[in-house]
C-alpha cells in the first residue's frame, strides 16, 4: 500500500484498487480537511466514494467535480487524482484556495463510472458505458451521460443497447447517477458542478440537449473564456469555449445540463487533451501537464464561484 | 481481454457540408463497428474514427472514392496499448 501521497506517482495511470487505497491515504495525511464518504454502490456492487474538501460547518456552498464519468478517458481520471491531491496540499499556502475552503466544500467524485474503470484494464481498454444489464439484449452498459434527467431520450442520444452512447431505460436508470443525483439533492446547497471528460479540449456550459442560450448564457461563456485564458499560460494548450450543442453536437441526458436546470447555475464540462494524436491512450507523461492546466481553469471558475454568491 | 491488433484511428478534416454528409453516413454503416472518437458534427472539427482492422480497407476505400482526405493518427492501436500495459507495469514494480 502507499503509505504517503508524497510517494504516490501521480504521473502514472492506476487501477481503481490503487486509487481508492490512495484516497484512504490522502484522508489520513489530512484528516482535518479531507473525508471519504461513500455516497452508494455501482452496479456490480463497488462503493463510490466522494473525496469532501471541508473546513467545517453544515452544508455549506458547495462545488461538485466528478472525473471519468466515462471509463476510457484515462486522463480525466488521472487529473482528478492529481486535483485532490493539490487541493488538499495548498490548503493554507494558496491564498485564493484558502479563501475558498474558508467558505464553501468541495466534493470530489474521481471515479465516477468504477465499473467501466474496472473494465478498461481487465477487459476492454476502449470501454466508455456502465456494466449494467439491459433485458433483452446482448450488449451491456449505458452511456451514463446521456442518462440524466435533462431531455431525457431527446436527439443526440441513441435508443440501441448496443450503442456508445445508448440512454437506458430511464432517466436515472443507471445507479451509479442515481447515487449523483440523490447526493446534490439532499446537500440542496451545490453551486457549481463541473465534470471533467477527454479528449478534445473544450469547455462547455449547458445545454447540450437544446441549442437555445440558457438565461446565463453570456456569464457562463466569459468565465469559460478567462478560465481557458488561464488554462492556456502554462502551455498554450487551446481550447474552445461554448455550449455542448453549439461547439460539440446536440447530446440530452448530459449531467452539466441537468445540474443547471435543478438551479446549479456555474455548471461546467471540460474536455481536456489531448489534440487528437493519442485520444484516449494519451501519454503518462502527459497526465502531470494536462492536470496543472486545467487546474487553472478550475481555481478560476471556483473563485468566480466564491465571489459571486447566488 | 479485448485486443486491437492493427485497428487504426483515422483523422478525417472535414471540408465540406458534403464530406459531413457522407461521415454520418458512415455512422449508420453498423457492420463497419466503428468507433466515433469525435463525430461529424461541423467542418470546423475533424473527425476521429478507430477503425477496426476488419474494416480498414472498406473505410479506406470509401473515403478513397469519395475523395475525402485522411490522416492515419494511430497506425496500431494494440502497439500503444502494450506500451501503456508495460509503463503500467513498471509503475506498479
Amino acid at each position: 500500500q502507499e503509505r504517503s501521497t508524497r510517494s504516490f506517482n501521480f504521473g502514472a495511470y492506476h487501477p481503481l484498487e490503487t486509487i481508492y487505497s490512495w484516497m484512504d491515504t490522502l484522508v489520513a495525511q489530512y484528516p482535518q480537511l479531507v473525508t471519504k464518504e461513500e455516497i452508494g454502490r455501482s452496479y456490480e456492487n463497488r462503493p463510490m466514494y466522494v473525496l469532501k474538501f471541508s473546513t467545517g460547518g453544515t452544508k455549506r456552498p458547495a462545488i461538485w467535480i466528478d472525473t471519468g464519468i466515462h471509463a476510457r478517458e484515462w486522463v480525466s481520471q488521472a487529473t482528478g487524482v492529481w486535483t485532490a491531491n493539490k487541493i488538499a496540499s495548498e490548503y493554507t499556502t494558496d491564498a485564493s484556495l484558502t479563501s475558498l475552503l474558508n467558505t464553501m466544500d468541495i466534493y470530489m467524485l474521481i471515479l465516477t463510472n468504477p465499473d467501466g474503470y474496472a473494465y478498461t484494464h481487465t477487459n476492454d481498454r476502449m470501454w466508455r458505458k456502465t456494466r449494467s444489464r439491459t433485458s433483452g439484449s446482448a450488449c451491456r452498459g449505458v452511456d451514463p451521460n446521456r442518462n440524466w434527467d435533462a431531455g431525457f431520450g431527446g436527439p443526440g442520444a441513441s435508443k440501441s443497447p448496443c450503442s456508445d452512447s445508448y440512454h437506458g431505460p430511464s432517466a436515472h436508470s443507471e445507479i451509479e447517477v442515481k447515487n449523483v443525483v440523490n447526493l446534490i439533492k439532499s446537500h440542496g446547497n451545490f453551486k457549481s458542478f463541473i465534470s471533467v471528460h477527454a479528449y478534445s479540449q473544450l469547455l462547455m456550459y449547458p445545454y447540450g440537449y437544446s441549442c437555445r442560450a440558457v438565461p446565463h448564457q453570456q456569464e457562463l461563456d466569459s468565465i469559460g473564456r478567462v478560465a481557458v485564458e488561464k488554462l492556456a499560460v502554462l502551455y498554450g494548450t487551446k481550447y474552445k469555449v461554448g455550449s455542448i450543442c453549439n461547439i460539440i453536437y446536440q447530446a440530452s441526458g448530459g449531467s452539466i445540463d441537468w445540474s443547471y436546470d435543478v438551479g446549479i447555475k456555474y455548471s461546467f464540462a471540460f474536455e481536456l487533451r489531448d489534440t487528437g494524436r493519442f485520444g484516449f491512450i494519451l501519454p503518462a507523461n502527459q497526465i502531470i501537464p494536462t492536470a496543472s492546466e486545467t487546474w487553472q481553469a478550475l481555481k478560476y471558475i471556483m473563485g468566480y464561484v466564491r465571489d459571486h454568491p447566488y | 481481454e479485448r485486443v486491437f491488433t492493427g485497428d487504426q484511428v483515422l483523422r478525417v478534416n472535414v471540408r465540406s457540408e458534403e464530406d459531413l454528409q457522407l461521415l454520418r453516413a458512415m455512422e449508420t454503416q453498423e457492420e463497419w463497428e466503428l468507433d466515433f472518437w469525435l463525430h461529424p458534427v461541423s467542418t470546423e472539427l475533424p473527425v476521429d474514427i478507430r477503425v477496426p482492422r476488419s474494416s480498414l480497407s472498406s473505410v479506406k476505400e470509401y473515403l478513397q472514392a469519395h475523395a475525402i482526405p485522411f490522416t492515419v493518427v494511430i497506425e496500431n492501436m494494440q502497439e500503444v496499448l502494450d506500451e501503456e500495459k508495460a509503463e503500467m507495469e513498471m509503475n506498479r514494480m
